[in-house]
């Protein structure tokens, strides 16, 4: 595993941060960008797909009500792909009808999995295979601005996971950056520098930093390692490595 | 003569004041008197587990004012979480095994 890792920094990888409006999207969000990032490292091209498809061909139908990741990556095998978000735009209301059968498929999965627990392997799943999803306790998120969260199960309860985001990379603070060694100059401090993990939150770009946040990485950080789940893009038997930026 | 008035400089932001820098930033009204109070009230509460939030984080996040600062901790969940999932996602059984790709 690299020491940091930040698929941002590949061109075409990661699209813009979405903002959901008043939709309950955020599953079929982080869906998408996952399929976008997988399918730009396997086939590298870039695509960007359509989020409104998932919400409104979903076996439930009420897609803006809340989700589960997996029910999107079930709506894009069973429509054996996805349209483009420029041809079936995002519209933050459920449509009335599924018109996936109006566009070209732009991106299709094989099938998707989920990750075992353990962040040492996401980190390297991550950096070897591309970005994916996490569902995390968003209880923070509410008064967060910027920096590095280090959430205890008290502050945070990792059982409790209520969002879906995109996990984009991880990385180490310098450790001038530790708020404890700047803000406490007369007590001996620690001059470790603090490990975590960026994600991609679809709140718009005027939240956190610029659409993204961090977190600690090695604690279990509000849930991150419950469903740890991404799709896949590409032949299973092409065993194809990549290396993250 | 003795007596003189010191400059206290720069007073901080009264909570109102704060509150209004809020609304016209995050572009927010409230249809009447009322609502717009409850709405400092939460405000206000969520002022103070932000700092408390800034206080106890082992990190280096910073907690303050946000977007969601107007908004109660329920409605938050129910406005952007994933509320399907909301303390009801289901229990997965994790399947034991290889993570490779030759998994079936």
């Amino acid at each position: 595993v690299p020491s940091t890792c930040d698929w941002r920094k590949a061109p075409g990888v990661i699209s813009s941060v979405k903002y959901q409006e008043n939709c309950l999207c955020c599953w079929a969000m982080a869906a998408a960008g996952n399929i976008e990032a997988q399918w730009a490292i396997k086939h590298k091209e870039s695509v960007e797909v359509s989020v409104q498809e998932l919400l409104d061909c979903g076996r439930c139908g009420d897609g803006c009500r809340g989700g589960y990741v997996w029910d999107a990556y079930i709506t894009v095998l069973n429509n054996s792909g996805l349209a483009s978000e420029k041809n079936y735009p995002f519209q933050g209301v459920v449509g009335k009808k599924c018109q996936a059968k109006k566009y070209k498929k732009v991106a299709w999965i094989q099938d998707f999995i989920m990750l075992s627990d353990n962040e040492q392997k996401i980190a390297w799943y991550l950096a070897t295979e591309g970005p994916i999803t996490v569902t995390i306790n968003m209880k923070l998120l509410q008064q967060y601005k910027n920096g590095v969260i280090r959430a205890t199960p008290t502050t945070c309860d990792p059982q409790h996971v209520n969002h879906v985001v995109l996990l984009v990379g991880f990385g180490k603070t310098k450790s001038v950056e530790r708020r404890r060694a700047k803000a406490v100059s007369s007590q001996s401090h620690s001059r470790q520098s603090t490990q975590y993990w960026i994600l991609k939150n679809s709140w718009g770009a005027n939240w956190g930093e610029e659409g993204y946040f961090r977190l600690h990485r090695g604690s279990n950080a509000c849930g991150i390692t419950k469903y740890p789940i991404t799709a896949r893009v590409g032949k299973p038997d092409k065993k194809q490595r990549v290396s993250c930026p | 003569d003795s007596f003189r008035v010191q400059d206290p400089g720069p007073r901080p932001l009264e909570l109102r004041e704060v509150f209004t820098l809020f609304q016209i930033q995050y572009n927010r009204s409230y249809s009447n008197p009322a609502e717009h109070a409850r709405r400092l009230d939460i405000f206000a509460r969520n002022l103070a587990q932000a700092q408390r939030l800034q206080e106890e984080d082992l990190g280096t996040a910073n907690f303050g004012v946000t977007p969601f600062s107007d908004l109660t901790e329920e409605e938050f969940g129910q406005l952007y979480g994933n509320q399907r999932a909301d303390g009801k996602a289901p229990s997965v059984d994790r399947e034991t095994g290889s993570d490779e790709w030759e998994g079936s």
